[in-house]
């Protein structure tokens, strides 16, 4: 158990910084084990630095850099041993635009490159654009849900009719 | 695996059967408000086992059987049902006989759960290990509920330590 | 002590309910003092319900809903006695679209009926649209914040110009 | 009063002095994720006599003072001054002789934090009860920050009250 958490650690710890830098346009982050003699009663301590800023405490990022950051490591500890699904539920709604950019082609990316399937919850317009396939889900009856297709070239369409 | 289809009866919202087709790549999910976009991922997590529930929003498992509307009355069982593509047979060796699995999670007013894999009775410690060994589960850090994407760095760094061991 | 907070509850609860049914598009809400006898040690809870859906936990409400319903509160308490400025971080994030105007055309009749200033921080162009002055916080020199003023007919203009 | 503007000096990530004019009506602030929006909500709570480093998002007050960035070193001083127009004279008997209120608060490392009023020396406690005869205040429902804005409806029932009875 002790050589299995340590090796993961490795790679959860490589892929992070590399995901963290894509997602930011550049900077770095760590992870590092508070009592690396003894990992398996260790905690797990996270550093990192958008491009251009000092290192700095978590609590101290903005809402939208908060959310990058655990997406880096969701998605490091993800790619250490790949899940066959992947539900990530509005996930985009603190970011702006040019990030939301950015983590739809890192979605993109690991679509393409794994065998994962991912379900994407989103209110935005930019999000919905890059799915392969869109459902919409409705209460034509107050209370009641059903699910559609929507297609994809008219997501409006679908928004303003259930929207009413 | 891979997951094929989920299909909801009576849970939460989603009072009729309906089936959610899962496509390989990205499957985009949207509607306005209060629709029923969450209680989806609920349904997942449901049929994987979880135990919780809190993170299914209610104060009694019972919560998420359809609780009826100002037009419909409430039921009294709520289904889940989870079909899988087991074709590299990646199942514990009990339920690994064939090509699909069916994982039904069933909650009845005052009778409590059940689950059954392939029509067989199982138990909720079986389908706990049976996505253990697929590397997902109801508390993965795969599956991340609304509002709580932060949750993994805002955690004490033991609790990172065991998500991270969880995930090796 | 005792007859102002009475006095209070009966005012917000009367404007709570109406605020709700005004964001939701009908659907009733109300508050209740657990301990009606002892005001000023009583709890106070709130009861929700959207239109044609049974009245229920707030636990079970989406995260859109809870949103509505915590802005119809805030403002209900807000309104009994207008604070001479109030300041809204990003509430717009978890709303769709329709729902997002309903908060954006309150706010507009609230700033034109009371002498309260508005500051509304978002990221959604909808809301921006609905400002009467737009303020842009950029970090040109990485990790030091400017403030600059935005013509309101091209907000894009300026997101795309920073976000670069 | 009617809030006027802002000024903040090496606050948090505002090293050079910069104003926000605050004009009737809805002013909207925009901007790219991390660029300093929610440190603007944070000065303004600030020199109404916040107490609370965590509520700044620190581990320690002096966490508000500009720390530096890999071009400009770190500063030892923050300060604020909100600019309030008082023609309507409701503030408190001490402070209330004049059309305009300068309120200014300043932190120096290793020093604490200060008070002003009009270049006046002043407690917090002064400032405090000034901007809870107007309504408002550090920890005032009115000013929502970033995710909170759910906080109302998820706390406890007796805190609820306690807030009621701070708007009464
Ligand atoms: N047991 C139940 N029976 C009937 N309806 C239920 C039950 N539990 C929850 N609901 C309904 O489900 C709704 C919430 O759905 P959900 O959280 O999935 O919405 P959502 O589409 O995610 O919305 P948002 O975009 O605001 O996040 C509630 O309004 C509630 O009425
Ligand atoms: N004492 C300080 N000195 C310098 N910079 C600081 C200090 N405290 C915080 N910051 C910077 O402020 C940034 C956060 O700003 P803020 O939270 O206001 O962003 P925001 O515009 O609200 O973003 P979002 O849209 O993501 O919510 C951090 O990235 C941090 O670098
Ligand atoms: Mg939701
Ligand atoms: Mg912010």
């Amino acid at each position: 158990a002790r050589e299995r958490l340590v090796a993961a650690f490795d790679t959860v710890n490589k892929s992070f910084g590399e995901l963290f830098s894509l997602l930011f346009g550049g900077g770095q982050a760590y992870l590092e084990l508070t009592d690396a003699d003894d990992p398996l009663n260790s905690g797990l301590e996270i550093y990192a630095q958008p491009p251009g800023k000092k290192c700095q405490v978590l609590s101290l990022f903005s809402g939208g850099e908060q959310t990058l950051t655990s997406i880096a490591l969701i998605f490091a500890m993800f790619l250490t041993n790949p899940a066959p699904i992947c539900v990530l539920d509005e996930i985009d709604a603190p970011l702006d635009d040019s990030n939301v950019d950015r983590v739809c082609t890192l979605l993109e990316k690991m679509a393409a490159e794994g065998d994962t399937r991912f379900i994407v919850i989103t209110h935005h317009r930019m999000t919905m654009a890059r799915m392969d396939r869109l459902y919409g889900v409705t209460m034509s009856e107050r209370g009641v849900s059903q699910l559609v297709s929507v297609d994809m070239s008219q997501p409006d369409m679908f928004e303003d009719a259930i929207a009413a | 695996v891979q997951f094929n289809k989920l299909r909801l009866t009576g849970f939460k919202s989603f009072v009729e059967a309906t089936d959610l087709e899962i496509g390989k790549g990205l499957t985009g999910i949207i509607g306005p408000n209060g629709c029923g976009k969450s209680n989806l991922v609920e349904a997942l997590r449901w049929v994987m086992g979880e135990t919780s529930a809190k993170r299914m929003r209610g104060s009694g498992m019972e919560d998420v059987i359809f609780n009826g509307t100002d037009r419909r009355p409430a039921r009294n069982i709520a289904e889940v049902t989870l079909h899988l593509d087991n074709s590299k047979r990646e199942a514990p060796a009990e339920l690994n006989d064939s090509d699909e699995l069916e994982i039904v999670r069933r909650i009845e007013r005052d009778k409590g759960s059940s689950y059954k894999v392939n029509g067989k009775n199982v138990r909720a410690k079986d389908v706990q290990l049976l996505f253990a060994d697929v590397s997902i589960g109801a508390n993965s850090p795969a599956l991340v509920s609304q509002g709580r994407v932060a949750d993994l760095i805002n955690a004490k760094p033991t609790q990172r330590r065991l998500i991270l061991e969880e995930a090796a």
